[in-house]
């Protein structure tokens, strides 16, 4: 292992862990320096897999998968302390974070050249992928995976091609894409569905929605000619991203919200139990407060 | 400049990162800027389906498409579409999964993929249903069912 890259002193943590892990650079493509930070499995270092992860964006950090995701340290509301995630991916598999492409988190170019492409993208990231076996050389035989999450649906693949085209001796076996982009066109129009599906629209709109833009066995959604299906697609879109949903997590409250939807008096979860409650006689902040409380607790 | 996704909060993840001992702890360059959860890069988007990627990654390694069930980013029955539409070989029909005795959601396995939704879960799995994308992973890493 590349000695200089451990880390043996993480701030914020009460106690180091028991397992190594290192931060630092990987060469990539021109002058490009990525940020990785590899923890090591706690499980079986030598002979569980490696695991690459990479968020999306395009452009966002993979040190949000790391502390705030899949990694083994997570940060406190204080932005200080740190806290041991008990279902780590690092549990069962040694996992590389990589910052890329340059420019994003720590990840940078000496020249502040950030332009960059899908096909730029994957090919710094193959390069940097060899620069970490050659820090790692004795992770070069351990089952190697490439996975990542919403951009990522274009970062996973594409590197995984260049794997399967390149001469580099990586022993990969698969890839795992999390809430990843797979084709743009799809991904809108089948929202239109998800959307009404889920109450977002009423009746009058899809069926507006299935008159102008459907011919009785086919819906163009986002591509359509049609000014009347445009027009309404653009109504539905409209609802989904910009009246103040979560459109990360249709159940989960936006946290700062566009100012002109942020309710005054009550979150998302308030809101529902005062429906869920509201035939009780009315005492309602005792009757949810300790339901919170147990609820952070709860699975 | 930096890009903030819309209802995210980051503030505890960024203020972590631009401690000074933080950035020495894990070895940060000078010339690294302050830490930004995503960045407004100049990005020019090839791809606008991976469709011939994945019929080419897929002759030789094994996938998994995951998607929590409540993301509007990027909606599980998009990512169904997309892999329904490679028309893979089918080996078992959807069907839920579970973690404990809970349903955890649905799997449909084809040959070297599968295909499974995380019930109740956003855009960020392991942030939001972490122990059953800690099972997903280790049975995909493992090539069990």
């Amino acid at each position: 292992a590349y000695a200089p890259d451990e880390v043996t002193n993480l701030p914020g943590l009460k106690t180091q862990p028991t397992f190594r892990h290192y931060s630092g650079y990987l060469n990539a493509s021109g002058e490009d320096r990525l940020h990785y930070w590899f923890v090591e499995s706690e499980n079986d270092p030598a002979n569980d897999p490696v695991v690459l992860w990479m968020n999306g964006g395009p452009g966002c950090s993979s040190m949000d998968g790391m502390l705030s995701e899949l990694g083994p340290f997570h940060v406190n509301n204080d932005g200080q302390s740190l806290y041991m995630n008990e279902f780590s991916w690092n549990k069962v598999a040694n996992v590389i974070f990589l910052e890329a492409p340059a420019g994003v988190g720590y990840s940078y170019n000496p020249s502040k050249e950030y332009a960059t492409d899908d096909d730029k993208v994957s090919m710094g990231n193959y390069l940097a992928l060899q620069s970490f076996f050659k820090k790692f050389p004795e992770y070069a035989s351990n089952e190697f995976y490439v996975t990542g999450e919403s951009y990522g649906g274009i970062y996973v693949p594409t590197l995984s091609l260049r794997i399967l085209q390149g001469n580099a001796t990586i022993n990969m076996k698969g890839f795992a894409v999390g809430n990843g982009i797979t084709n743009f066109t799809t991904n809108s129009d089948s929202l239109v569905y998800f959307a009404y599906y889920h109450g977002l629209i009423g009746l009058n709109l899809w069926k507006g929605l299935n008159d102008k833009c459907c011919d009785g066995t086919y819906c163009v959604f986002t591509e359509s000619t049609d000014t009347g299906c445009l027009t309404l697609v653009r109504e539905t879109l409209n609802i989904v991203y910009n009246i103040g949903l979560n459109t990360y997590s249709l159940y989960l409250d936006c946290y700062n919200g566009p100012s002109s939807v942020k309710s005054p008096l009550l979150t998302r979860y308030q809101f529902d139990m005062q429906h869920a409650l509201g035939h009780l006689p009315t005492q309602p902040p005792k009757y949810y407060q300790p339901m919170s409380a147990i609820l952070s607790k709860s699975k | 400049l930096g890009v903030v996704p819309p209802c995210i909060n980051v503030t505890g993840v960024t203020a972590y990162l631009n401690l000074p001992a933080v950035r020495k702890a894990l070895h940060i360059a000078e010339e690294a800027t302050a830490w930004e959860i995503c960045s407004a890069l100049p990005y020019k988007t090839i791809y606008a389906t991976m469709y011939d990627t994945y019929k080419s990654i897929l002759t030789q390694y094994r996938g998994l498409v995951y998607n929590g069930d409540t993301d509007m980013a990027c909606n599980f029955l998009g990512d169904e579409w997309f892999i329904e539409s490679l028309n893979l070989k089918q080996k078992t029909d959807r069907a839920p999964w579970k973690l404990g005795d809970q349903i955890a959601g649905f799997v449909k396995e084809f040959e070297g993929l599968s295909l499974v939704t995380v019930k109740g879960s956003g855009h960020m799995v392991p942030q939001e249903r972490p122990a059953q994308a800690l099972k997903m992973i280790t049975s995909f890493l493992q090539n069990k069912p």
